[in-house]
């Protein structure tokens, strides 16, 4: 449905960081395309973003394709009760979520093992998964299984109470011995993981909030881009976006 | 020339411990490449997969699912590391024209590894949860067949099992940047290798001098979702020696019933 094609120039032996769209006129513009919903509010539609790089003299050198869905996902905590209430796409909905830690604990994963695994989460009336701390950041075959579902996903980082300071006796009150492992194995994870539209939550840690610095760099790390810091209006509309 | 894009090693992969191989990585993926055998030590290899779903596989060890047969396996903390550091060995074939670049990818390992290809080393450094790429252009054979060995490392701190169990045993594994249950949780027992082995896919990758790295796709909305943008950004690296001009192209589509496309 839509195709844009910029010009790049990279210097030798080089690595550049580029975003379309470079200026107002080279946006991808999308009129009221199929939105993506979790599992019993709605499709779950899905599009084939590729992007590719043909070389002058050379070619096609490499080329990159992903499902993607539209949608927007807010949450906030409730001053009532609480608890973190979620909306999709401007609707408010009602969590219903289950535990998960593993396909299987061996860790002999397969497409086959996690098609049944969320489709069964989805034929149960589920909307949300939450991946618990002491398990993994789970693999793109999983959260591929949950775009097509509909399985919000709420995913941990590797820090759990029990065995990172809130434990009998306390252990490992710092967390990890290596922060900038854990920083650096978090920062991969995120960049494997967010571009599936099913990924809705990132979480500190179970029940434990992640050493300090951990803390403070996640938290950075993954607020919004400032690209995308604009204050709505009361018809949604952006007060300094995209004309 | 070889075609752009992935692929996955998925098969061939043979496996042995690593007290029972008396030759070097050096060795293995030059002059003395492993072979199955009554006396060898080496066996088909779960990967992706551990070292313990290894010898699962093979029979060695019973499952540990069934019935207290995970008592019968010894456990990282009594064995030590050595015990179930583990080599794991297989062949792929490259061919790759003059501008082309091959890169070796580990999706995952447990938890750190040295890699061996036609005899040069390279290492994976520690961390469950991290990707390894590695330029192996000017390493792979230009045709034929490369052969490939990787010594996989357990965790760090293993850790050990009081004898009342309990959350994650004695909490050392949360020393390391891994799995937390692999000591055991209430809702399950120890794993005894800690999970160690080549646990998510091994892939080549073949590109031209440009690579794309890392995508990110982000949408936004406005006039009560009618009006919606696409905005995506991308790391490209030059590999080559030159300057080099592009194209870059981004194309959604979606996909209409019956496997038919609407571009």
């Amino acid at each position: 449905e839509h195709l844009q094609t910029q010009r790049v120039s990279i210097p030798a032996e080089s690595r550049v960081q580029y975003t379309f769209p470079q200026s107002a006129n080279w946006q991808l513009f999308f009129y009221k395309p199929n939105l993506w919903w979790p599992n019993g509010m709605g499709k779950q539609s899905l599009y084939n973003v590729v992007i590719t790089v043909d070389v002058k003299g050379y070619g096609e050198s490499d080329s990159w394709g992903h499902l993607f869905g539209f949608r927007k996902i807010e949450s906030h905590i409730d001053s009532a009760t609480g608890g973190r209430l979620f909306k999709i796409n401007g609707e408010p909905i009602f969590i219903r979520g289950g535990n998960w830690i593993l396909s299987d604990g061996l860790l002999r994963l397969s497409k086959k093992r996690y098609s049944a695994d969320i489709k069964f989460h989805a034929d149960m009336n589920f909307n949300m998964i939450r991946c618990w701390g002491g398990g993994l950041a789970e693999r793109p075959e999983f959260y591929y299984y949950c775009d097509l579902y509909g399985l919000l996903v709420w995913q941990e980082f590797w820090i759990t109470g029990d065995v990172d300071g809130r434990g009998d006796p306390v252990s490992n009150p710092d967390g990890p011995l290596d922060h900038d492992l854990f920083m650096l194995c978090a920062r991969d994870t995120v960049k494997l993981l967010r571009n599936h539209p099913s990924l809705a939550l990132w979480v500190g840690g179970n029940e434990q909030i992640p050493p300090e610095d951990i803390n403070t760099a996640l938290k950075n790390d993954l607020k919004l881009h400032p690209l995308f810091q604009n204050v709505l209006n009361e018809n949604g509309d952006s007060a300094t976006g995209f004309s | 020339m070889a075609g752009i894009g992935k692929t996955k090693l998925v098969s061939g992969w043979l496996a042995a411990r690593s007290t029972e191989v008396n030759l070097t990585g050096t060795q293995l993926t030059t002059t003395n490449p492993p072979s199955k055998g009554p006396r060898s030590p080496w066996i088909d290899a779960e990967v992706p997969g551990t070292v313990l779903g290894t010898l699962v596989k093979n029979k060695v060890v019973p499952d540990p699912f069934y019935g207290l047969e995970n008592e019968t396996i010894i456990d990282i903390a009594h064995s030590g590391r050595e015990y179930y550091t583990f080599w794991f060995f297989t062949t792929f074939q490259s061919e790759l024209s003059g501008s082309q670049h091959l890169d070796l990818n580990f999706r995952a390992v447990n938890y750190s590894a040295e890699v061996y290809i036609n005899g040069h080393k390279k290492v994976l450094p520690k961390g469950m949860f991290r990707r390894h790429s590695l330029d192996v252009t000017d390493i792979v054979h230009p045709e034929g067949q490369n052969l490939l060995a990787v010594l996989v490392h357990p965790p760090d701190h293993p850790g050990s099992i009081p004898s009342q169990g309990g959350q994650g045993g004695d909490h050392e594994i949360g020393k390391d940047v891994a799995t937390q249950y692999v000591e055991g949780w209430d809702w399950i027992a120890p794993i005894r290798d800690r999970n160690t082995g080549i646990w998510d896919e091994v892939s080549i990758y073949v590109t031209g001098p440009v690579k794309i790295i890392d995508p990110h796709l982000v949408s936004t909305f406005f006039d009560n979702y009618k009006r919606v943008y696409l905005h995506a950004t991308t790391e490209l690296i030059n590999r080559s020696a030159w300057v080099v001009d592009c194209s870059l192209n981004i194309q959604v589509t979606t996909e209409l019933e019956g496997n038919m496309c609407l571009v």
